[in-house]
């Protein structure tokens, strides 16, 4: 369970103030398909990395699992992370002398999982995002959407309870987004994953149980369906 | 007017061979407002960037107004692209260090147009992609869709005859994108300036008066409406 009381996340001081993130309070249950929507700059992305404890917050409270991160070392913050949230980032942030392959497992390689699993995890998960014999490549040497589905397959490899994605559909054709969705939903009805997407995307909007709507920083609505 | 003929860009070789584009004959004439659309992978990328004279052909011959850049020097092409071209990058490829502002009026600068005359354009272009008062960030002081508009501003911003967009629009919500292509239409109809975008937006399909259909690599479908 994350939950954040009345956070704010600002940018700046004075004339250059940017009010990213204003007085937020919500909290993400396990087993949640939830849809983050809002226009662009409207704080989607801001919220995701405060929610995932990768940005600390102006003022207001974040909890992971009813600790106030405020209160956990920049270690301990990092092992929950890697124990618990899978990240999927707007840029895809993959590692470019890498390989897919790697980049996937690099994760699990910080889990301590084994050899033989980590690989064979590896193998599945570029089954399931349709990459499939580019596991070998760079990220150099593959499309825009095909690096958006490595980055995809590295948050769930290491079966994360909870994954943050940030705009994972965005450079994907209808058809290989849609199966995309099918895989995380199906991930979330049979692994009770918890799915917070920061979106643009009408299809993901549809498979949503919730739908927070932002707008200049605050949440304007937030309606479970 | 640009034209590729039997354009082929393969990459690797033997048992890694990937055929990137396969056997492409297309020409762009003035005034076009073209989509090439396909599936994740398909070549769409990799074609714009052959057409944009910033890749060269495996084999087949691409024209920029009529001349074989085979025939072309290095700093030729890159001239007929700093005139003619204007190119919005998958990847935005903003340079970090400066600000929004700088990024759109760089190209302008190497063009040798005048202070004023460039400082007046860089804030039209601000204005029409929604970014006024924002000019003065550096990209990791923007969000991901105001990042994509800054790369649009600056491709843009020196009115050149031909914009090849390589999905402008992926990381836009719904009222933006729109917002964005109506200036784009606007331009095209009022300055004649060319269009083609690589695309897995509908808003972008509805709006183009050419599709073009990868798969694959090869061209499969080519429609005017
Ligand atoms: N340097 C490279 N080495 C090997 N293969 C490459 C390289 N660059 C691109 N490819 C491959 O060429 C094909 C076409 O890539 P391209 O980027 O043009 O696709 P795309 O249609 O733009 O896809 P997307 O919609 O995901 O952006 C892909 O299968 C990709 O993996
Ligand atoms: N380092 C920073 N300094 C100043 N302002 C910032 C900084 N980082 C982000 N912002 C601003 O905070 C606001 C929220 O940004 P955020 O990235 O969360 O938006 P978003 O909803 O994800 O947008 P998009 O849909 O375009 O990705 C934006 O107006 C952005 O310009
Ligand atoms: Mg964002
Ligand atoms: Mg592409």
């Amino acid at each position: 369970v994350i939950k954040t009381m009345e956070v704010c996340r600002y940018f700046g001081e004075g004339e250059t103030l940017v009010k990213a993130v204003e007085q937020v309070s919500i909290t993400i249950e396990p087993g949640e398909f939830t849809a983050i929507i809002g226009p662009s700059g409207s704080g989607k992305s801001t919220l995701l990395h405060l929610v995932g404890g990768l940005d600390n917050p102006t003022s207001g409270v974040v909890e992971l699992s009813g600790t106030n991160i405020a209160n956990m070392s920049g270690a301990q913050i990092s092992d929950f992370r890697r124990d618990h949230i899978g990240f999927v980032f707007q840029a895809y942030n993959l590692i470019p002398v890498l390989s897919a392959e790697e980049n996937i497992e690099y994760i699990m390689l910080l889990q301590g999982i084994a050899g033989p699993a980590r690989r064979q995890r590896v193998q599945e998960m570029l089954e399931l995002v349709g990459l499939n014999d580019l596991g070998s490549r760079r990220p150099n040497q593959l499309s825009g959407g095909q690096q958006q589905r490595v980055a995809v397959a590295r948050a769930m490899a290491s079966h994360p309870d909870i994954i943050l994605a940030d705009e994972p559909t965005a450079n994907l054709d209808s058809k290989t987004g849609i199966a995309l969705l099918d895989v995380m939903k199906d991930l979330n009805e049979t692994h009770n994953m918890t799915f917070v997407f920061s979106t643009h995307d009408e299809k993901i909007m549809s498979r949503a149980s919730r739908l927070i709507h932002m707008e200049d920083g605050a949440v304007v609505h937030d309606e479970r369906r």
